[in-house]
């Protein structure tokens, strides 16, 4: 059967060693310690955010550690979503109905 | 439509996958890979387009703190084409200048953009028979995304609400033995046998060492993170001849 849920994901020691790795590989450094803690607190809510995703995923997708695991959410949608589409420019979906053209 | 279609596979086609770094322009590197492949598709001419263009000359000229893929297009049409990459080359800064589209040769522009119907067949049908398309999706996902088909419900990835958009470049089915084959950074270490899954192929602009070699796959059927929403596609045609018209006496 499956393992889904049975894995209780890093524990601090192997997290720090992952976090180690992650810095590593994605040339990440930080300016002081505090800043270190709260970046790999972040990881840590990421790394189990990845398990979550992994655990709902219909499809075929592998969830893990990427190049934005010291990102929060907000930090990342802010850094690399765009503008949320709809919003701004009021576009709606009616081009062509008896809406277009009244205002 | 065919079964599967993956414009990777023209040569010359699709440009190599981009990194927009500080900058947050993916509309407007969506757009300059739908023009780039429109281009190699219609005229057989590889070309790539300044990003950074798009950036300096947007209407609200604050490119690097988000935008519109439509507003790539008006920005092509109102500098009538855009300049290659390597003349007006990506600054990445998170900063944009000033507008230096009439310093540079144009290398590529459109006759006009659509937006396409919102239904997965029509989408595939306009990628199948004419080229890439840009989407705007929700981008929630894809922090911790690897690899592998994404499939989402509107609970896990809410479709109204979309904000990264991307390029389109191919549809197709995976095997039914694929997946669930876990890998050390994943949380995936055991095997299912798993059913074919249909799934879109998109371009990302995170760099190729981003999820599998800078791009990703979503499901294709269940309008996954929103894909469906905005379909919008520049036109690239070779002009058609005028038609003759006559004024009567």
């Amino acid at each position: 059967g499956s393992l889904r849920g049975q894995d209780p994901g890093p524990q601090p020691q192997e997290l720090k060693e992952v976090f180690r790795l992650f810095q590593m590989q994605y040339n990440r450094s930080y300016p002081n310690p505090a800043e270190h803690a709260r970046r790999l607190d972040i990881f840590a809510q990421n790394l189990a955010k990845a398990q979550r995703l992994q655990e709902e995923d219909l499809g075929t997708a592998e969830f893990g550690v990427t190049q934005f695991s010291d990102l929060t959410e907000e930090e990342f949608v802010q850094l690399y979503g765009s503008r949320v589409a709809g919003e701004a420019l009021g576009v709606s979906r009616k081009v062509g109905s008896e809406e277009w053209g009244e205002s | 439509q065919p079964p599967t279609c993956d414009w990777r596979n023209k040569p010359n086609t699709i440009s190599p996958v981009r990194n927009q770094r500080h900058c947050n322009c993916c509309w407007a590197m969506a757009a300059a890979g739908n023009i780039e492949a429109l281009w190699a598709i219609k005229f057989n001419r590889s070309v790539e387009v300044s990003v950074q263009q798009l950036l300096d000359c947007d209407r609200c000229g604050n490119g690097c703190k988000g935008g519109f893929v439509w507003d790539a297009f008006l920005t092509v049409l109102k500098n009538r084409g855009l300049a290659s990459e390597t003349d007006y080359p990506f600054d990445g800064s998170g900063k944009t200048h000033r507008c230096l589209a009439e310093k540079h040769k144009k290398v590529a522009w459109i006759q006009d953009f659509i937006m396409l119907q919102a239904c997965e067949q029509s989408i595939a049908r306009h990628l199948a028979t004419q080229g890439p398309i840009t989407v705007t999706i929700n981008v929630k996902l894809l922090q911790q995304y690897q690899k592998g088909v994404i499939k989402a419900t509107p609970t896990t990835c809410d479709p109204r609400h979309v904000d990264h958009s991307v390029l389109l470049v191919g549809f197709g089915k995976t095997k039914s033995v694929e997946g669930r084959q876990g890998k050390a950074a994943s949380f995936r270490s055991y095997t299912r046998p798993r059913r074919s899954m249909a799934y879109w192929t998109l371009k990302n602009s995170w760099g190729p060492h981003w999820g599998e070699e800078g791009y990703f796959r979503l499901h294709r059927g269940s309008n996954t993170c929103g894909i469906t929403k905005y379909p919008v596609t520049a036109i690239v045609d070779i002009p058609k001849k005028k038609q003759q018209v006559s004024c009567p006496p």
